[in-house]
């Protein structure tokens, strides 16, 4: 039964903190939100993809007005053996949520469509049963935004 | 206020996809998930994290009794003009719900270093206000699902 898209949202207020080549061993991860959890950094969306070479990357989503200092970035990677940091601030995050999203095939491929055909590029994917969450450009998040809108709310 | 942790779930009968080194250009999730979609395979989950030189990979976890065939995949790595895909169902699912799981920054450490003290590496994360999920070696699920279980619910 095709899934019901209850709301698309937009999030601006967002920012993208990257912590790239870190040891893909056990208590890595436990160190990287260890050290944000006793910041208390509030985290939107954590994604961690495929590792290679026994290395990972591991990359958060916080809001934009939460001051996350480059000291605390910076020791964050040398306490776990990572390469580097990155931190991007002209994201913006896309949500569409519904029960049964990711389940449904085609509405993933649909809404990757959409997108593209509004030339706009998905950079971070998280999609679960519940929510599909992807960051895109900054510039072209209300594009993003009013295009699933009329795809997949106002038919 | 402290979030309430009110599921751990587990789910071995899980398969992994990744589709590797695939060029980070509008319309390739798209055509990557047009194809599955076509094929009627069901997601349980999609991690896409950061991008590097151009090119990025996209993971899926689909349920493991999905027949995928690796023809489908060949084609869509050659569409896409990837690099290569890999299929691991050597791994299993691990679900912490809640509500405001992934805003809480102790407690997203917290889930993490109960694994790593069980010597538990973490392969893919996602995590949202709703749930974290991640996948760990297919092995551990059980004594993951267990430790996490005592340690987030039983206390
Ligand atoms: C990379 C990081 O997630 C590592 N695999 C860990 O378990 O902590
Ligand atoms: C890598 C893939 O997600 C690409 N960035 C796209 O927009 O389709």
């Amino acid at each position: 039964e095709a899934p019901i898209v209850r709301a698309v949202t937009e999030d601006a207020d967002v920012q993208k903190i990257s912590f790239l080549g870190v040891p893909d061993t056990p208590g890595v991860a436990a160190k990287v939100f260890g050290a944000l959890g006793a910041e208390g950094i509030p985290i939107r969306l954590v994604v961690q993809a495929q590792s290679h070479a026994g290395h990972n990357d591991i990359t958060i989503v916080a809001p934009s007005e939460t001051p996350i200092s480059t000291t605390l970035l910076d020791r964050v990677v040398r306490e776990v053996g990572g390469k580097s940091y990155l931190v991007d601030s002209e994201v913006g995050l896309l949500s569409v949520v519904g029960e049964g999203i990711a389940g449904s095939p085609g509405l993933v491929g649909q809404i990757f469509s959409v997108l593209a055909d509004h030339a706009i590029n998905i950079d971070l994917i998280s999609s679960s049963n519940l929510v599909i969450s992807c960051s895109v450009p900054l510039g072209q998040l209300q594009d993003g935004a009013r295009a699933l809108h009329e795809a997949l709310i106002e038919r």
